[in-house]
């Protein structure tokens, strides 16, 4: 695959809250994300994958660090199940970027490896049509960053909180 | 939010590939896409969330329907774990498309509010800069695609299978 990467960031605000023990059956994910609407929170990533055997299944959002309590008071208030819910406030997301990635997986392949040896663990994974994004803990961050400039032989740039 | 979203679209070539039991340490993520790529799979979404209490975590792979098995096996034998991947062949992609959606948190709350009043399950959700993909069963595709065309006062399009 040849390769269209054009740049790898980093955003240093992003955190992550995850409900635990959302019912996978219609109208949930809905119901979560009336509340969070209502309680004006801007969310970066969203991410859902397969349930576990008891039928549940977890919803994750990134926000940015300020708004991660008011995000899940809100979303586990819309679930009735205060209990469980996960905020994680210090993460950090890596990106690479470039247009035209057809399919992900020369990208994700040098991608994951140079997070693997550089000994950073990889907390979330999303991919879009012009991105691989990873969560890692915020401590590694900027050695991520690094990792990801020599892998794709490319300049480092510190991304401003937002889309993406 | 001023929501910009420019179409809907349906892909029902998907199927979804999961490793349900990879171990949340640095460099899994890397032996499982060095597998993939070296059987030649085309990945169109990739998904990773938090870890369950055992400490593993379940990664999965979007690809087309025909390359399903395929991914299945090299991607489980990259880590020694043949008995746990699960193949779910029979699934359609659902996406929100729109230029500069700067949160997600207004196109969501539609977007699943939609598919929630049609009954739809959402068994997989992934965002971009520019879309909110969902997978669903395959079955009620069609279904949703007119949910969401009429949620956004949107034509439809079935989409060719491929990246986003
Ligand atoms: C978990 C949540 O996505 C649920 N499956 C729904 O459709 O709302
Ligand atoms: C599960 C996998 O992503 C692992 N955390 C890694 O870093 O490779």
């Amino acid at each position: 695959e040849d390769l269209v990467v054009s740049g790898v960031e980093l955003d240093e605000e992003q955190a992550r809250v995850t409900l635990l023990n959302v019912p996978d059956r219609p109208g949930y994910a809905g119901k979560v994300f009336r509340a969070i609407a209502q309680a004006g929170v801007n969310v970066d990533m969203i991410v859902q994958n397969v349930r576990s055997a008891s039928g549940d299944t977890r919803l994750s959002i990134t926000v940015p660090r300020a708004d991660a309590l008011r995000a899940a008071e809100a979303a586990s208030a819309a679930v009735d199940d205060p209990g469980h819910v996960l905020v994680e406030p210090n993460m950090a997301k890596l990106s690479v970027v470039g247009i035209g990635m057809r399919t992900h997986t020369g990208v994700a392949t040098r991608m994951f490896g140079a997070l693997a040896e550089a000994g950073i663990n990889i907390a979330l994974i999303n991919t879009s049509e012009v991105r691989v994004n990873v969560l890692t803990d915020l401590g590694p961050g900027k050695a991520g960053l690094a990792a990801l400039g020599r892998a794709f032989d490319l300049p480092t740039r510190l991304a401003a909180s937002g889309s993406g």
